[in-house]
């Protein structure tokens, strides 16, 4: 769902910035 | 302490499916639902408080609305709206509170052009109100409760 993706996206974002 | 996010949704079959791309993408998470025993949600909210290699809660926002504590958490999503935002507002309140010593960046994620609109603009109206008239006990009872006219705009619009 697009819900989905755009949560994983500012999850994994971040992530990486972590 | 590593940044860890709190995420919300009303349905517990959201989170299910948000738990599948958890573990797609390796990152460890902890659960908390009205399901699950009291133990079960003690040990869940430790663990997402104590274990850096924990950087996620899913959460109810029935359950996971009041009381707790879980400042490990800096950053909240909310995967869907609830039309009361002082609902919200305190589930956000479990990051945003004493002892958080970071910024708490808030992110709720809506659909464009979907009944969210509408649920968003309802609960502007409600801020107002509770804003302009704050103590005053029938303004209270009418922004805790979800009118006919309400529910008229939610589904019909304006």
């Amino acid at each position: 769902s697009s819900k989905i993706k755009a949560a994983l996206e500012i999850l994994l974002s971040h992530r990486e910035s972590n | 302490g590593p940044i860890k996010t709190i995420i919300f949704s009303q349905w517990t079959r959201m989170l299910d499916l948000f738990e599948y791309s958890l573990n797609q993408y390796c990152i460890q998470y902890r659960r908390l639902d009205g399901s699950m025993s009291l133990a079960a949600r003690d040990r869940a909210v430790r663990e997402f408080n104590t274990d850096p290699e924990v950087t996620v809660m899913l959460m109810s926002l029935k359950a996971g609305n009041l009381g707790l504590n879980m400042v490990a958490a800096c950053h909240v999503i909310l995967l869907d709206l609830w039309w009361n935002p002082t609902t919200e507002d305190q589930a956000i309140d479990r990051a945003h509170r004493i002892g958080q010593t970071r910024p708490v960046t808030v992110s709720r994620i809506t659909i464009k052009d979907t009944v969210e609109d509408r649920i968003l603009a309802l609960q502007e109206e409600k801020r107002k109100m509770v804003a302009s008239a704050f103590g005053e006990d029938r303004v209270g009872v009418s922004a805790t409760r979800l009118t006919a006219d309400d529910l008229r705009y939610l589904f019909l619009g304006s």
